[in-house]
């Protein structure tokens, strides 16, 4: 699969660009995180997408951000466990 | 008033069309 460029992404429609991105996201997300790809992506793409360029250029920025979204996902899967058993 | 959050955050589902956050400016 050829490398996501930033023109190449300028040349979809706004909300088409999230979708680009997100397929591009989800495989690497899955191989980390197979259960959560789906909602830590959805998390991600809340991310500029000149951002989001550049993680998929570099692993490491990606799989700190992958690790920061788990956690935060975790935090607030606990408290909505809690509102709901309370 | 209920709470929203519950479904947060959207799930990506690969080949389905992305609109989980449809109020982005361009």
């Amino acid at each position: 699969q050829e490398p996501l460029t930033a023109s190449m992404l300028a040349a979809a429609p706004p909300q088409e660009q999230k979708q680009i991105l997100g397929e591009r996201l989800y495989p690497l997300i899955h191989a980390m995180h197979p259960f959560l790809a789906g909602k830590i992506t959805g998390m991600l793409l809340e991310i500029d997408n000149s951002e989001l360029l550049l993680m998929l250029e570099s692993p490491e920025s990606l799989h700190s951000k992958i690790e920061e979204a788990v956690a935060v996902l975790q935090v607030h899967q606990m408290s909505e466990s809690s509102h709901k058993s309370a | 008033s209920g709470s929203s959050s519950v479904n947060w955050p959207p799930e990506f589902r690969p080949g389905e069309p992305w609109k989980g956050y449809p109020n982005i400016d361009p």
